[in-house]
């Protein structure tokens, strides 16, 4: 017999629960919920055992659209495109980094210093948070302990200045990338974001990355949705992956702005960056 | 003529039974779907609006009011009294003797900018209030916790590089000695994987034994919200909740769940980055956000 509406009400609404406990936004939870229903509708199923065949059927369908999902944001691949860069400019390649309070911006850029001066390029920090306590001396004290310089003005300077100054000193001494770290802020904040579509036009950057945090819940969804409106994203850095967090914010995010995770930060320490995978996102969405 | 006026009211009966079962159930429909979309746990969602909807469904409405108006106020009420209830919580620490709170908390949730409005909100009221930088692990947190000290303009002890039970233990000391009543311990984020961190934050509340241990959760934080609370709060018993960066859009539903796996109350939020921009907690206004 096929499967009928009625009989995928009940697996279809259990998967919505199961997806929103892994932190998939409500929105796009009830839209893979309808994915699968598109795929399963009409599926021919034995009369005897059919609750358990049509749960499998439903697993595979989600698996299904899950990967189809994150297909939609092409790769990329930071070496190369950084190496691309340098030998077709005498620019630097510069990197904006942005995202709620939080989220792990400074850290994330600390650890990709590391990661590219390990592959042989060069690195410069741009301090372009010049408001929250503390933020120049931590930014100063992760280049120091990575090995790397950073530019940076004085609390209240203007950011896009700095990010500016930092361009400029990259370029003058011949240095490969430039990591502008900015200061957190709500997306729902108007003066925040417009400083920050400044920050993004004074630096021309290569690519703009969005920190998110795993540990978010649906607001993730409306996070990434603002910053890709308000700046464009390139890039999406998921932090915090060690708390256990399921993942479903990457899923939310991919879902709104569809473009690809680069990393993922799974602790505190500089070698805690990992490339990140499709498959070990479905695996552990599905648990 | 009798008998057809009967069968007439039982019908009537019957369909006024069956418009009010359609009634609550489309509210809680509604709910669950708020609640989720506000971080609220699943578990706790659905045991809630079971429980709603069972209430709802069996309880009289008083006179004048609807079957729809008694939901919302069932859903209202339930809500409240897992909050505690509906006053805004007490926070009239003793002047003659020193009170020491202690926050812990995930990384970034905003533990070291809600010691300082906690200090603000403190010194406002009239305390000799003193901040502990107990964190020496995060880069530039003694410089971030000092300059917001100076902001604020209370007393500031910490050590750079020194380990948190001896910089909590010497700072308390000191702050006894400049007649501090009100001690605020910044710690480092952790979460419930980090075992070690979990046991050093087990150790800095035996050796400092805090008055309160205030557990900081940032309004965005998702499902993982239960688990997180009650693993610290079995390591070291929360007595109370900071709820932060609530003026984003985010609910805060996370905090609900934490509250309900926990029983810590929540007794301030932070509307903000400023030091000046927190406030105490108010049930009612919470619930409203939270049913969007
Ligand atoms: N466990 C864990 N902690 C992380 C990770 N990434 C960052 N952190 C921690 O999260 C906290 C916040 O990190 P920051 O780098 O200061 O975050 P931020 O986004 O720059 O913060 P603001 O500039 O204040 O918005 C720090 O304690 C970091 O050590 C991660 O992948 N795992
Ligand atoms: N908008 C807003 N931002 C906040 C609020 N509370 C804290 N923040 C910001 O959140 C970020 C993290 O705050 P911190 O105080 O450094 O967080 P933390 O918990 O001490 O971080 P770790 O020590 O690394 O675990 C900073 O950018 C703060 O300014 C709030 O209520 N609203
Ligand atoms: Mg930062
Ligand atoms: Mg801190």
């Amino acid at each position: 017999k096929e499967l009928s509406d009625k009989e995928l009400e009940e697996p279809l609404w259990n998967l919505q629960l199961s997806l929103i406990e892994s932190d998939v936004a409500v929105p796009v939870a009830e839209a893979l919920s309808d994915a699968v229903k598109q795929k399963l509708l009409g599926l021919k199923v034995k009369r005897f055992g059919a609750k358990e065949e049509v749960a499998e059927a439903v697993r595979k369908a989600v698996r299904e659209a899950l990967l189809e999902l994150l297909e939609k944001a092409s790769p990329i691949n930071l070496l190369e495109k950084v190496k691309a860069k340098r030998s077709s400019s005498k620019d630097p390649f510069v990197i904006v980094f942005v995202g709620v309070n939080g989220t792990g911006k400074t850290t994330t850029i600390a650890k990709i210093a590391k990661y590219l001066s390990d592959n042989g390029f060069t690195v410069l920090l741009a301090c372009s948070d010049t408001f929250r306590a503390g933020a120049l001396e931590q930014l100063e004290m992760h280049a120091k302990r990575v090995g790397v310089k950073v530019i940076k003005h004085r609390y209240g300077a203007d950011p896009a200045a700095v990010a500016y100054d930092a361009i400029a000193s990259a370029r003058a001494r011949g240095i490969d990338v430039v990591l502008v770290d900015t200061a957190g802020r709500m997306q729902t904040d108007r003066g925040l974001m417009d400083e920050l579509r400044k920050i993004v036009r004074v630096s021309q950057p290569d690519l703009v990355v969005f920190v998110g945090d795993a540990l978010a819940g649906n607001d993730a969804l409306e996070q990434a949705k603002k910053f890709e409106e308000a700046v464009g994203i390139d890039a999406v850095v998921l932090t915090k992956v060690d708390a256990d967090a399921r993942g479903g914010a990457a899923v939310s995010i991919a879902h709104a702005i569809g473009k690809p995770i680069i990393f993922l930060g799974c602790g505190q320490r500089y070698e805690d960056l990992i490339p990140f995978t499709r498959e070990w996102l479905v695996d552990r969405i599905m648990g | 003529a009798l008998g057809s006026a009967l069968s007439q009211a039982v019908k009537k009966v019957m369909k006024a039974a069956i418009v009010d079962e359609a009634v609550v159930k489309e509210l809680v429909r509604d709910l669950q779907r708020a609640l989720l979309q506000a971080d609220v746990n699943v578990r706790l969602v659905l045991d809630l609006s079971r429980r709603i909807e069972k209430r709802a469904l069996e309880e009289e409405p008083p006179p004048g009011a609807t079957r729809r108006e008694l939901t919302l106020k069932i859903i209202y009420d339930e809500l409240t009294s897992l909050l505690g209830g509906e006053k805004t919580p007490k926070v009239d620490y003793p002047r003659n003797k020193m009170t020491k709170i202690m926050l812990v908390g995930i990384q970034g949730s905003g533990k070291t900018t809600s010691a300082a409005k906690l200090a603000w909100f403190f010194k406002k009221r009239g305390y000799r209030v003193g901040l502990i930088c107990a964190d020496n692990y995060r880069p530039g947190a003694y410089d971030q916790l000092k300059q917001l000290a100076e902001m604020v303009g209370v007393n500031f002890f910490g050590i750079p590089g020194e380990v948190p039970v001896k910089v909590a233990s010497k700072g308390v000391e000191e702050f006894k000695r400049r007649g501090v009543n009100l001690v605020i311990i910044d710690t480092a984020g952790r979460h419930k994987s980090e075992a070690s961190l979990i046991e050093e934050m087990k150790t800095l509340a035996k050796t400092i034994n805090p008055d309160e241990i205030m557990m900081v959760i940032d309004a965005t934080l998702g499902q993982q919200a239960a688990a997180q609370a009650s693993a610290f709060h079995e390591a070291t018993p929360l007595g109370s909740i900071f709820l932060s960066k609530l003026d984003g859009s985010a609910r805060g539903g996370g905090a609900l769940s934490a509250v309900a796996a926990t029983g810590a109350l929540i007794k301030f939020v932070g509307t903000g980055e400023k030091v000046d921009e927190v406030e105490l907690f108010s049930p009612p206004r919470f619930v409203s956000r939270l049913l969007g």
